[in-house]
């Protein structure tokens, strides 16, 4: 049986991070590469290994991106880009977070995306008192196309019911911005 | 060149192999 002998490679080598909120640090101090993988192997080895998302202390994300972009708008491939944001309440940590996470990574290092696959950068979630968020990031917002395409999909992926509404942010529109005043490019 | 694909069942099936 070959699955046993060979690991199974993934198109891209992906980093996975962690950020914890010390406020005595500075804030890029704060996110660490816990490792990078690009079988799929080690990705199930890492997954299997690390503490489910809901299990985290408030103010802490977990992040897989590609290898080197990191998880910020800065970087230079997350810049021109934006995110597809799911907002959960304070009752769907428990029986859906991980769920919606573990789906979001399989779509990611599966190449899920199909010809959009380029477009995606990476996945956070952010764990936070007032409801947790997942985000899938993509590089360029203005690619309508592909952006519209990659929300169908992630919703697809995720069975969000239909009658619940994700949106797509551009990066440079959330830039020094509270969440709550950021305007949808679409939603689906 | 080919992109490798995997969908989610063969990603589940992996999981569990040794």
């Amino acid at each position: 049986d070959p699955d046993s002998v060979i690991k199974h490679p993934l198109q891209n080598s992906w980093a996975m991070w962690f950020f914890k909120n010390d406020k005595t640090r500075d804030w890029k101090d704060n996110l660490r590469v816990i490792t990078t993988f690009d079988t799929v192997e080690d990705f199930w080895g890492l997954y299997n290994h690390t503490l489910p998302a809901s299990k985290l202390q408030s103010g802490c994300d977990y992040s897989v991106f590609k290898a080197g972009i990191q998880p910020m708008w800065e970087d230079a491939q997350n810049k021109k880009g934006g995110r597809w944001l799911i907002n959960l309440n304070k009752s769907q940590r428990q029986p859906h977070l991980d769920d919606l996470w573990l789906e979001t990574l399989l779509c990611l290092i599966g190449e899920g995306f199909d010809e959009y696959s380029d477009d995606i950068c990476g996945a956070t979630v952010n764990i936070r008192t007032k409801g947790d968020k997942l985000g899938l990031w993509t590089r360029d917002a203005s690619r309508n196309d592909a952006t519209r395409k990659i929300g169908i999909k992630l919703k697809e992926s995720l069975n969000v019911p239909p009658k619940i509404v994700i949106g797509f942010q551009a990066h440079s529109d959330t830039a020094g911005k509270a969440g709550s005043t950021v305007k949808n490019r679409f939603t689906v | 060149g080919t992109r490798i694909v995997y969908d989610r069942s063969r990603l589940m099936q992996l999981r569990n192999s040794p």
